[in-house]
């Protein structure tokens, strides 16, 4: 899913 | 992780130790907007509360344990230190930012990835973020010197979104077409209000 990616940035 | 996006990283980490060195090495804050710090820490807590749910990685985590701590030391300086909290120009510092706030979680209630608690907490603190310059932004109009920390400060804090930019644009091409539309739209908007002052930065 896509909001998975954006957790990775702070 | 890129290189566009371990910059933005330094270059935010960065900005908030030549913050710091500030107020340490002068003992004053004059010309530091209380009322940006304080949207920075509000910013941090609201999008870094996973970080005693998600380990991602060492690196991930004690950058955000410093992000925390360090906006939360400053504001406790701007108001707790007596030698810094005198020197804070609150009849300067005037910017209403609780409107800031309101309006960045109405957003985050009408546009977020999911109607959830986390994503909700995570676009408001995107939100925020991009406008949370903007009293600081003010005090250096209304201030007659600005000191030379307190520019940088705000040149790198300004550089470092500038940064993730092209790390989106960069992760867009090596992995795929995630829709992150909320961080790209913020993202612009945020170094977009930087524009006239980096103008004046690099005139001056």
């Amino acid at each position: 899913e896509t909001s998975s990616y954006d957790k990775d940035e702070l | 992780m890129n290189a566009f996006r371990f910059l933005g990283d330094m270059t935010h980490l960065f900005s908030v130790l030549v913050l710091l060195l500030k107020i340490y090495a002068t003992k004053s804050c004059s010309g530091v907007s209380r009322k940006t710090q304080e949207l920075y820490m509000v910013v941090f807590l609201a999008r870094y509360m996973d970080l005693f749910t998600d380990y991602i990685s060492l690196y991930n985590s004690v950058m955000k344990v410093v992000f925390i701590t360090s906006s939360a030391a400053i504001v406790w300086c701007m108001r707790r230190h007596p030698q810094v909290r005198r020197t804070y120009d609150k009849e300067q510092d005037t910017f209403r930012h609780v409107v800031l706030v309101a309006a960045a979680f109405v957003l985050a209630l009408i546009f977020n990835e999911r109607f959830t608690f986390r994503e909700i907490c995570w676009a408001f603190s995107i939100y925020l973020e991009a406008v949370a310059i903007l009293p600081q932004l003010v005090l250096l109009q209304r201030g007659r010197n600005v000191d030379n920390l307190t520019g940088q400060y705000v040149f790198f804090l300004g550089a470092y979104r500038a940064f993730y930019i092209l790390n989106w644009i960069y992760r867009y091409f090596t992995e795929g077409h995630h829709s992150r539309w909320i961080s790209w739209l913020s993202g612009l908007v945020q170094t977009g209000l930087y524009a006239d002052f980096f103008y004046y930065y690099f005139l001056r």
